[in-house]
This record gives C-alpha cells, structure tokens and sequence, in this order.
C-alpha cells in the first residue's frame, strides 16, 4: 500500500475535492483505495455523501483505539471511507497527551496495508497533531495549491513542517507532487506562481492542472465524486488525468 | 469601540480578504482602525505589507502580555495593525493551560478602546483557542461565506461554537452580518446557497456581495488593500459598499 497525504494548511485549496476526486479516479482505474478523513469538519465524509460519526467511531477511532473504526464501503464511488466528525477536535486534544502522538494514524494504517493499493489521506487547514498524524503515516505528500499569493506563502511553512517531523521521528516523509487547482491560466498570477513552483519544485510539479469548474463544487452537495456526478466535465477529466500521472510515476509505465 | 470579529473555520472563504478590505475601505471613510491578525500564517500582515513577527511580539504578546504588542500604524493603509507569524502556534499551546484561557485578546483590546473606532479580527481556519479569543473579543461576528456546499455546512458549527462560548462566558457575542464572497450570480449554487441564507439569516445577511474579481488576489503580493492597489476594481468598490452598510447598520444613517 502506497499512502498519499494530501496536506497544506493554507485553507481551501482544494484539498478535499482533490482527496475525493483522486480515490474516485484511482478506484476506477482498478486500485483498491482507502479514503482517510482526518478534518473535524468532515467534507470528505459527507462530500462522498455518508453521515459524520458521533463519538468514538471512524477516524476518532482509528486515532484513539477501541476498535470500531467501521470503515464504509462506497460501491458506487468506488473506494472505502474512513469517515470524521467534530469528535476529531476531541481526538486532537487527547493526542497532545499521548506518547508518540504522532504514530496512531500511521499504526493503524498498518494493519490495513495487505487490502489496498492506495490510501489517500484528507487534512484539515491546520499544522495540527491531525495533520502531523496524516504526515507521519504518508508515504507521500501531495499539496494542492491554487495559484495565488497567500497560497505561495504557505508552503515554506509546509515543507519546514516535514523536514522537522522527519527528523525528529526518523520518518522519511517526501513531497511526492504540488498539483494546481482552481486553475485559469487567463490569470497572470497563475503564470507567476506557476513559473516559481516550477523553478522551485521540478518535477515535483504536475504536468496536470486541475482548471477552475462549477462541477467540481456542485458534485458534493449530491454526496458524489465529480466521476459520478458529471463523467465528461472538465474539472473530472483533469482529475483521471491527475490519477494517470501519479501511477505513471509511483508504478512505472 | 466596536470590535468586529471575521471568523469561518471553513478555509479559503475570504477572512483575511474581507479583514484587510475592510480596514481599509472604514478607514477611508475617516473611521479609525485596528486590524487585529489572529492567524499564526499571518496573511493580514503579509497583505498588509508587514513583516510576521518573531517571538513574544504583536498577536503574540497581546495574548501572552509582555508588553512588546508593537502595534505598526500603516499610513497608506489607513488603520493599525497587530502583526502575527508562526509564534502563535506556540501561544495557542500555551494558552490551553491558562485560567479564563478565552480571555486575553478581550483585555488586551479593553486597553485600546479609547483610541480606535473599531477593532476588525481576522481568524484562523479553525475553531481553536486563537479564534475562540477572537469570538470572546469581539461585540459582532461577521462570516464571510463562499455560496458553496461544503461553506454552508459549517455554518452551523461556527453558530454552535459562539452559542456556546455566549453561555459559558457570559457573552454576548450576535451574528452582526453575513457577506458573500467570491459570488457569481451565474453559478445556480449561488443562487440556491443566497436563498438558504436569507431564509435562515433574514436581515444579517448583508445585500452587498463581494465578486469574484483577480484584482483582490493579485493586491496581497503588492502589500496592499485592494484601494490603494486598484481603486476602481470591482472587488474594491464592493469592500467600499460593504463598509458603508456595515456603518449605516451600526452607527445608523
Ligand atoms: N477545481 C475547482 N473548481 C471549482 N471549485 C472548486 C475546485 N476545487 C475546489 N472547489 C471548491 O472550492 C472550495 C474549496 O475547496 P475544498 O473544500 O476542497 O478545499 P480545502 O482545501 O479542502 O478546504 P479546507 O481548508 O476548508 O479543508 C469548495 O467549495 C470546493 O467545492
Ligand atoms: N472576491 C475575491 N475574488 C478573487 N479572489 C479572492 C476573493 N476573495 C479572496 N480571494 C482569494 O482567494 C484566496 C482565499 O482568500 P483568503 O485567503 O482571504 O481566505 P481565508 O478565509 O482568509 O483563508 P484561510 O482559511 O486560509 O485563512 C486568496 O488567495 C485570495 O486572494
Ligand atoms: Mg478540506
Ligand atoms: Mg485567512
């Protein structure tokens, strides 16, 4: 199992429609992939159109223990389902008194890397313990990134987050792709941005931009991935595409 | 003093867009300010053209004490600034082991309240003790709103938060407005999410509703407010507009 954490703390950059789209794409190309909801706020959950947990269930669980993490299969999206709700916030403060409090989230995944290929990890918009469990179990970061100043700002912040965690635990956490969404290349910003994370980033760039499309935010007020709301829109093409380049470099061609 | 708070735990809606444009737009009309920047990314102070801060400083030290706050008075501009940076992770930590842990930033602004008009907050993408400061502080919560899916859904846990936090403290914190962001009239989401507003919200939602418009993304990277970037755009003439009714509602015409 290869995991994929999708983190930045800049707030909505699209990190959850990138985390739902991506497993809805990588499960139509044949994957089996676990969909991880770390934020309290639970778009991830109900964007895939299930209900947010009460207590200690779901990402709460797999966090705390006690074993009843009740993973949800989605036939029709086509990947399982971590679900989150607001006991999250409860999670995070019980975790700041925990030894290695960072290792949960990773021990977790651990038992499930025999089911799936991949697993894709939703963070909220914070450098949170929540955020510092997705980055100590990925295996890869992916930070989504709209072409705009604050977002640009935020990275630094991001990638110092990383390298300290990686010292400190002896994890080896590396930044496996920045992908542009919300993109509009009619933007001269977006040109500016994108020449500085290309000088800056290489290949960790992705060829694939994810364009600005109404589709991709229509699709989770129906509880449903792009892929199964519009199949021929712009915004669930670029996100088939995003999921060919990822296996095209994490499995070879 | 009237201390409006900016607040949604939902990223990426506009907080520190709103904050800045605001501050301007009321200090042009000749109201004095203070923009109080509650968020450890310190995108209030970048945009405002300042350096974050290092240490006990600004937010910092506001919260904390210590007595270096270093409030920077921005000429351009128009209005004051508490700056922020990364230290306010470590203040939001230290914050949780405190008596009355809510209210430093209220103390810190009763101080001021003699020099200032208003005090506008901007907060973190998060309900933490950072934004709870911020809610305890402020006389009225302004959400700034994203008429999409995943932004309404937060809007009730924000409302909880503050029903809440009322009760505990004693406070007296009302939903003074709601404005619209980034709206476009021609997406039918902006349409369904402005009716569920106004039939939830009546009068707090304000009729002035902020465009989409590149020239509020592209005024941060210049250090400066939409007005002293682009005095005729769009997206500044919305922030004026905004601000006018946001006086006439609480000064009265
Ligand atoms: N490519 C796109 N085109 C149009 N709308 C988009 C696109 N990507 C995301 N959105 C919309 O923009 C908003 C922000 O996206 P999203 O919630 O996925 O970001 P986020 O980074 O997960 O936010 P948060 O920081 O709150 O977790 C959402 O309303 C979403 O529907
Ligand atoms: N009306 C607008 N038109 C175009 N772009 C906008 C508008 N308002 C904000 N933006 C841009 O959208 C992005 C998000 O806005 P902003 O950073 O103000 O939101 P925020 O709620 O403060 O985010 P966070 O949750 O990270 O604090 C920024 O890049 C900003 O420049
Ligand atoms: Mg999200
Ligand atoms: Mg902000």
């Amino acid at each position: 199992m290869y995991s994929l954490v999708v983190a930045n703390q800049k707030g909505g950059v699209g990190k959850t429609t990138t985390a739902i789209n991506l497993s809805a794409s990588l499960a139509a190309m044949k994957r089996s992939v676990l969909l991880v909801d770390l934020d309290p706020q639970a778009n991830a959950t109900t964007g895939s159109g299930q209900k947010k947990i009460e207590g200690n269930e779901g990402a709460f669980s797999a966090l705390m223990g006690g074993g009843n993490t009740n993973i949800v299969s989605l036939d029709e999206a086509g990947y399982d389902l971590v679900p989150s709700g607001s006991s999250l916030i409860t999670a995070e403060t019980n975790l700041r008194l925990k030894e290695n409090r960072e290792m949960p989230l990773s021990t977790f995944l651990d038992q499930k890397k025999e089911k799936y290929d991949y697993a894709v990890i939703d963070c909220p918009p914070a450098l949170n313990l929540l955020t510092i469990n997705g980055l100590r179990a990925g295996d890869g970061l992916l930070v989504p990134m709209q072409c705009e100043y604050f977002a640009l700002e935020g990275l630094a912040a991001l990638l110092e987050t990383v390298s300290q965690l990686n010292e400190r635990t002896g994890h080896d956490l590396r930044l496996e792709a920045i992908v542009r969404t919300m993109f509009d290349p009619r933007n001269k910003l977006t040109l500016q941005v994108t020449q500085e994370l290309s000088n800056h980033f290489g290949e960790a760039l992705l060829s694939t931009a994810i364009p600005r499309n109404v589709k991709l935010a229509e699709a989770p007020s129906f509880g449903k991935p792009a892929l199964h709301y519009e199949t021929g829109a712009k915004g669930t093409l670029a996100y088939l595409a995003m999921a060919g380049e990822l296996i095209n470099r994490l499995e070879g061609s």
